[in-house]
């Protein structure tokens, strides 16, 4: 079983590629299992054909954890994908990470944490106790930062970075990072410059996805990009991006930059 | 004493637009703190000629926050703003909240919590109990959202009104939402877009700071506007945002859109 994360700042494009390689994993035959790890509880959405599952968080509250069952919890969508939302408590209160760190704790009780690969939806802003989890605990083990050409993504994927490098040293995680995506905002130089950055942190720029229009045309009818236009050419970007991971075998232990190299880097760029 | 916070998603300009009103606010005789609470630490950094002043957990952690004084805390920065930098943890570990939370006992204990006009500039991606602190425990009395046409940077908002909401209930704080500022990505209709939001969370558009380039060039000389080109147009925006806020006394409790609402709203943009 692999388990893959993709963490990056909120807006970036985590669940659009998270939903679309889902997708892409499970048409190649794979057993694929997405959790959306962000508050905003929109991970599955396109899978799920607009409808928003109920979060876990929001399971627990109204159930409490000792009844629930798998099918509660775990949504079957297009392709065969399960998907899972963590989801968050109520802006204002309490640990916005702990829908993360019970969904967890639920999914390893009803055995359900399993299939080919695992593909984590996380967000990236704050990367505290609560949203590092899944690569403190030994969950996420390849790490991929999807960000795009713009500097508070770039230090949104330095500070997840630098997570990466403190826990890897941790006993009961094995969490690595698995290559740079570059989620494109169309800015120029864009792809050289996210090449760059994972080339400074010890990693690698593994994949390029252009910014296209048929990703709001498929948004608009409820569809991942992979069913609402399979033979366009962002399907087939989604596709090799597929491959990539499935067969990435690469990962290491990034360097990331201190706060004066990435002023340079911002200032070089 | 007036206790002002600006609370949005990173990136979106909370820091430039909290040091140009400090400085702004100071200059018409006014006495000024300004605390940053974003793990970025970079708040004041061009109120402090580009230095980055050490943060109060790292203080804490260095010194234990028995020994530490106002003066290893507070710094002097352009216009007489006193500086305050809150920190976070390593990335990683911890709770990013706890930074804000430690700053605030430290300065209350230290009784250095006064002047005529305190900005807090807060990070508002994860609005979790860490970063709503100052609105729980009676800091923060007037918000202010500070967002751009864009709908990542509107749902933060939203989010933030949620917990305003939440929170004005509670006895202890008496948070309001004093009105949005919208720092423009010269995106089409943007004014007149969050002039809407503004009006459907039961608010107003209060500031609309144009996007301009001595932005970055009074960056480049690590100053802010107000230092860097006291003439130009956009220092006068700043001014105009602080007579605002300075003479604001219209607050509400927001009447923040729940999910559906706040899909429509991005089709209708
Ligand atoms: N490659 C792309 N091309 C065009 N639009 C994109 C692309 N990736 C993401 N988007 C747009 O960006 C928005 C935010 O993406 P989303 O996946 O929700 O971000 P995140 O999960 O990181 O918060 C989506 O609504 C989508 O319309
Ligand atoms: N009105 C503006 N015009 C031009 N650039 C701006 C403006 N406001 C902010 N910026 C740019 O956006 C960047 C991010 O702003 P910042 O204040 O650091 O955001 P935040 O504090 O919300 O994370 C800054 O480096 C600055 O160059
Ligand atoms: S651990 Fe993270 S999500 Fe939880 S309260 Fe702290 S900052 Fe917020
Ligand atoms: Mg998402
Ligand atoms: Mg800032």
């Amino acid at each position: 079983m692999k388990q893959i994360a993709l963490y990056g700042k909120g807006g970036i494009g985590k669940s659009t590629t998270s939903a679309n390689l889902s997708a892409a994993l499970a048409e190649s035959g794979l057993d694929i299992l997405q959790i959306g790890c962000d508050p905003k509880h929109d991970s599955t959405r396109m899978l799920m054909h607009g409808s928003r599952i109920p979060t876990v968080l929001d399971l627990i509250r109204e159930q409490g954890d000792k009844n629930l069952t798998v099918d509660d919890v775990v949504h079957q969508g297009f392709s065969g994908v399960r998907c899972v939302e963590a989801g968050g408590p109520e802006p204002g209160i309490g640990c916005a990470g702990r829908g993360i760190i019970a969904t967890f704790q639920l999914l390893e009780r009803l055995s359900a944490l399993d299939g080919d690969v695992i593909v984590y939806d996380v967000l990236g802003d704050v990367v505290c106790g609560g949203f590092a989890m899944p690569m403190r605990e030994g969950y996420a083990q390849e790490v991929y930062l999807v960000t795009s050409g713009e500097l508070m993504s770039i230090y949104a994927a330095n500070n997840i970075a630098k997570a990466i490098t403190r826990l890897s040293k941790r006993v009961r995680s094995n969490c690595r990072l698995g290559g740079v995506i570059c989620n494109a905002k169309n800015i120029e130089g864009e792809r050289e410059l996210v090449a760059e950055f994972a080339k400074r942190i010890n990693s690698s720029l593994i994949a390029y996805i252009p910014r296209d229009r048929v990703v709001q045309l498929a948004e608009v009818h409820k569809q991942t990009v992979l069913e609402y236009a399979p033979d366009s050419e962002q399907a087939a970007v989604y596709r090799r991006l597929a491959d990539e991971l499935a067969r990435n075998t690469r990962t290491s232990i990034p360097t990331p930059l201190d706060d004066d190299e990435l002023d340079a880097f911002a200032l070089e760029s």
